[in-house]
């Protein structure tokens, strides 16, 4: 399972 | 990158506009909180802590730079600046805001999606931005004579945050692990807070008439 995480958000 | 998170980042990007101009040219900052303004310093302090570990796009970045700068220098041209601090409703801006800070460094400590330092600043800075807006909302339905700059301000801010959650929405159902209940939980709240401030200022569009709360 790869670390996906997503802060490209402002 | 899609149209309603790029709507959503521009529409918070005027609003911030808005504001600097209402108090850079016409020198007032009436009908602002400062509360609400040091808030949002805080959020956006504690938020883009990963402009020094992580890159992501030169506009990613830019726009990280812009809320920092724009929100910390809004709090100091209220602070310090003569005229503009002589605008201030000191007297009707008494919502106690450090009282929200502590309740969302507890939550976030509790609930977050990992436990790193980057993390949990992170997830706090969701939650406050989530309450940021109070003081503002509490001092506008004092305020007798809501400015149209002012409402303007919180109608953009709000705008922004609905559009993030069709941002979200879009995000869902165009990439697959797109999952983050903190995130949408705490921007559904904060638009949710902005829903009596929208109606009204609707109405007062509507009708034509100067925007005034309920008190």
């Amino acid at each position: 399972e790869e670390d996906y995480f997503d802060h490209d958000e402002l | 990158m899609n149209i309603f998170r790029l709507a959503g980042d521009m529409t918070h990007l005027a609003s911030v506009l808005v504001l600097l101009l209402k108090i850079h040219t016409i020198k007032s900052c009436a009908g602002v909180s400062l509360k609400t303004q040091e808030l949002y310093a805080i959020v956006f302090a504690t938020r883009y802590l990963d402009i020094f570990t992580s890159f992501y796009s030169i506009y990613n970045t830019l726009m990280k730079l812009v809320f920092l700068g724009s929100s910390f220098s809004i709090v100091l041209y209220m602070k310090y600046h003569k005229t503009v601090h002589r605008s201030y409703d000191r007297e009707q801006d008494t919502f106690r805001h450090w009282f929200l800070v502590l309740p969302c460094l507890l939550l976030a400590l509790l609930i977050h999606e990992k436990f790193t330092f980057l993390e949990v600043l992170w997830t706090f800075s969701l939650y406050l931005e989530a309450v940021a807006i109070l003081p503002q909302l509490v001092l506008l339905q004092r305020t007798r004579n809501i400015d149209n700059l002012t409402g303007q301000y919180v109608f953009l801010l709000g705008g922004y945050r609905g559009l993030y959650i069709l941002n979200w929405i879009y995000r869902y159902f165009t990439e697959p692990h797109f999952v983050h209940w903190i995130t949408w939980i705490s921007g559904l709240v904060q638009t949710l807070l902005y829903a009596d401030f929208f109606f009204y200022y609707s109405q007062s569009w509507k009708n034509n008439k100067k925007l005034q709360l309920p008190a």
